[in-house]
C-alpha cells in the first residue's frame, strides 16, 4: 500500500526526505551557514560564501582590516587605491550604511514552483528534467527566482519563465556594497509555530554585521492545514500573537542595530478558486477536462491539500478561512501596536498584504489573475507574481518607509567600473 | 488517509503515462521506458528498479485503459480507510471508461486486480 515501499521508487523517497528535512547548508565547511554550493540551502538560498574555510568570512558581515587584502564580506570589493591609499571597501562602502535583506516566510517566500512540465504529457520531455536533482535539493522551490531573494539569471528557462525582480536586487541596485547580502529564510508550509525555530537560522551576528531588513511573511500557513475539519485546526489570534512575539524576541537578541522587521498581513486567498476552479490542470491537458475543482476536491479527499480552507469548492469554507485570516492579521497588527517600543535593535513594522495591489495592477494592465498563479498546484504565485509582488513592495517601501531603504550610494557606479559583476553569485 | 500522497503520485503517474502513449502512439512498455530515460542518469537506475516490479502491472492496467482512480486502487496505493469517502480523481474523461455504468467502481476495481493476477500467474508460471 504503501508507494514508497516499492523497489527503487523507496531510494527515491529517501532522497526526497532527507532534501526535504535540511534546514541550514549541507555543504558548508567552516560552519559559518554559508555556503560555496547552490543546493541543499546553500547559495540558492544565502549569498554565497567566498571561503569556505574561515568563519569570519561571510555575506553581510562588516569588513575585517577594510578588505585591504581579501573580501572578507563577499561582496566584491577589496583592495587599496594606490592614489589615496585607502581601502576601496572603506572609500566606496564606507559611509553607505550597508544593509542585508532577509525573509522569514513560507512557500510563497521560498517561491515553490513545481515545472507543470513534468506533469503535462503534451510538454514532458528529457529537456525538463535537466535541472530535476538541483530543483529537489531546493524542496522544489526557487528562492534564487523570489520576491525576496531573487538574484542572478534564470538558467532554467525549460521549466520557469518570467522576470527577476527582487527587494535584493533593488537594495544591491541601491547601493552595491550590499551585493551577496541576502538570506532566504522560509520553509513549504511554515507557519508561525516552526517560525519560533526557523528564525534560529537566520545568521546575523549584532557585533560583527551589518544591519538588516527582515520581511516576517507567514501570508497562510495559520490558516492552511489538511485536515477535513480545517477550521479547528488552525492558529488562533492569541498563538498567532505570542507565536510572533516570541520570534520577534529572536530577532531581537540577533540582529545588529539599525535592523529593521516588517510583519506583513495575511493573504486573503479566495481569488485562487474563483479564478483556477474551472480551469484545466496540467495533469490532464491531453484529455482536457480535469479542472482545479476537481483537483483540489481530490487533495482534500486524500487530505493532502496545502490548504482545504482556501482550495475547496465550499463557498462558505473560503469564506471562514477568509475571516479567520483577518484576525491573524490583526493580532499581527496589535503585536505592532504593543511592541513597537520594545525593541532597540531594529524598528518594528507592520504592512497589509501585498496580493491585492499585485493582482489589481495585473488587471489594470490587462492580465487575468490566474495567470499569476503557479499551474501545478494552483495555489502560489509563479514567477510573474513574484516579481510584480516585488515592485509593489518596493514602491510601498519608498512611499511609507523609505528609512527602511538607506540611502543611495553615489559610488555605485566607479564600484561597477572597478569590480565589474562583484564576483556573481 | 486514503493512500495520501501515494496514491496521487499513481494517479499522476498513470495517467501521464496513459496519455504520452496515446500523443507518442507507442506501447505501454515503450512509454514507462521512455519516462526513465529522460530522467537525470542519477535516477534512472531507480527508476528501472520500480518498472521492473510495477511494470508488468502498469502495462495491463494501461493497455485496458482502466483509468488512474481504477488503476491505483488496484495497485493498493489508492484505499479507502474505514469512515473516509473513495477518492475519486475522475482525470479520464467519460468515453475513456470502458465499462458503462452497469458496474460499480468497485467491480471496476476487483476486475483490475484479477487480471493483475491472472498476468502475474503467466509470468511466473505454474
Amino acid at each position: 500500500q504503501n508507494i514508497c515501499e516499492v523497489p527503487g521508487v523507496k531510494d527515491i523517497c529517501n532522497w526526497l526526505r532527507k532534501a526535504f528535512k535540511g534546514r541550514k547548508p549541507s555543504v558548508d565547511f567552516d560552519n559559518d551557514m554559508f555556503s560555496i554550493s547552490q543546493g541543499l540551502r546553500g547559495s540558492s538560498w544565502r549569498g554565497k560564501d567566498c571561503s569556505d574555510t574561515s568563519r569570519n568570512v561571510y555575506p553581510g558581515t562588516k569588513p575585517l582590516a577594510e578588505d585591504r587584502t581579501f573580501d572578507s564580506n563577499c561582496n566584491g570589493i577589496f583592495g587599496v587605491n594606490k592614489k589615496t591609499a585607502r581601502s576601496y571597501e572603506e572609500e566606496l562602502c564606507g559611509a553607505s550604511q550597508p544593509r542585508g535583506v532577509a525573509v522569514l516566510g513560507d512557500s510563497i517566500s521560498a517561491h515553490f514552483h513545481m515545472p507543470p512540465q513534468w506533469l503535462d504529457a503534451t510538454l514532458i520531455s528529457e529537456k525538463v528534467f535537466e535541472h530535476l536533482i538541483l530543483v529537489v535539493e531546493n524542496e522544489i522551490d526557487w528562492p534564487m527566482l523570489s520576491t525576496v531573494t531573487g538574484h542572478g539569471k534564470n538558467n532554467w528557462t525549460e521549466v520557469i519563465t518570467g522576470p527577476i525582480d527582487s527587494l535584493y536586487l533593488r537594495i544591491r541596485d541601491r547601493n552595491r556594497c550590499n551585493h551577496r547580502d541576502y538570506q532566504n529564510i522560509a520553509a513549504n508550509g511554515e507557519d508561525s509555530i516552526g517560525m519560533q525555530n526557523l528564525v534560529k537560522t537566520l545568521a546575523r551576528n549584532p557585533q560583527r554585521d551589518h544591519p538588516i531588513i527582515v520581511l516576517y511573511a507567514l501570508i497562510g500557513n495559520d490558516v492552511c492545514n489538511g485536515y477535513p475539519d480545517t477550521v479547528a485546526h488552525m492558529t488562533t489570534p492569541q498563538a498567532m500573537y505570542d507565536n510572533t512575539v516570541n520570534t520577534l524576541e529572536h530577532l531581537h537578541a540577533t540582529l545588529p542595530n539599525n535592523s529593521h522587521v516588517i510583519m506583513m498581513g495575511l493573504a486573503d486567498a479566495r481569488i485562487l478558486y474563483n479564478s483556477m476552479g474551472h480551469r484545466i490542470h496540467p495533469v490532464a491537458t491531453h484529455w482536457g477536462h480535469f479542472t482545479y475543482g476537481q483537483f483540489y476536491d481530490f487533495m482534500n479527499c486524500l487530505q493532502i491539500s496545502p490548504c482545504s480552507g482556501w482550495l475547496t469548492t465550499n463557498g462558505t469554507l473560503r469564506n471562514l478561512t477568509a475571516e479567520r485570516a483577518e484576525e491573524l492579521s490583526e493580532a499581527l497588527r496589535k503585536v505592532y501596536r504593543d511592541h513597537k517600543k520594545s525593541y532597540y535593535n531594529f524598528d518594528l513594522h507592520f504592512i497589509e498584504n501585498p496580493m491585492p495591489n499585485a493582482v489589481r495592477e495585473w488587471v489594470k494592465h490587462g492580465g487575468e489573475a490566474w495567470q499569476l498563479i503557479e499551474p501545478s498546484d494552483g495555489f502560489h504565485s509563479n514567477q510573474i507574481g513574484q516579481a510584480l509582488l516585488a515592485k509593489v513592495l518596493w514602491r510601498e517601501f519608498e512611499t511609507k518607509h523609505p528609512e527602511i531603504l538607506g540611502p543611495v550610494n553615489p559610488n555605485n557606479e566607479e564600484i561597477g567600473r572597478l569590480f565589474g559583476n562583484q564576483g556573481g553569485y | 488517509i486514503n493512500g495520501g500522497y501515494g496514491c496521487a503520485a499513481c494517479t499522476a503517474l498513470v495517467a501521464i503515462v496513459e496519455q504520452l502513449a496515446e500523443i507518442k502512439n507507442s506501447t505501454v512498455v515503450e512509454t514507462l521506458d521512455y519516462l526513465c530515460y529522460i530522467l537525470p542518469v542519477e535516477l534512472r537506475p531507480s527508476c528501472r528498479a520500480a518498472l521492473e516490479f510495477l511494470g508488468p502491472m502498469l502495462v495491463v492496467l494501461v493497455e485496458h485503459k482502466v483509468g488512474p482512480d481504477v488503476a491505483c486502487h488496484a495497485l493498493t496505493f489508492c484505499y479507502t480507510n474505514p469512515g473516509q469517502p473513495t477518492c475519486h480523481s475522475m482525470i479520464p474523461p467519460l468515453h475513456r471508461r470502458l465499462k458503462g455504468p452497469s458496474m460499480t467502481f468497485e467491480e471496476k476495481v476487483l476486475e483490475a486486480k484479477q487480471r493483475i493476477q491472472f498476468r502475474m500467474k503467466k509470468t511466473r508460471g505454474p
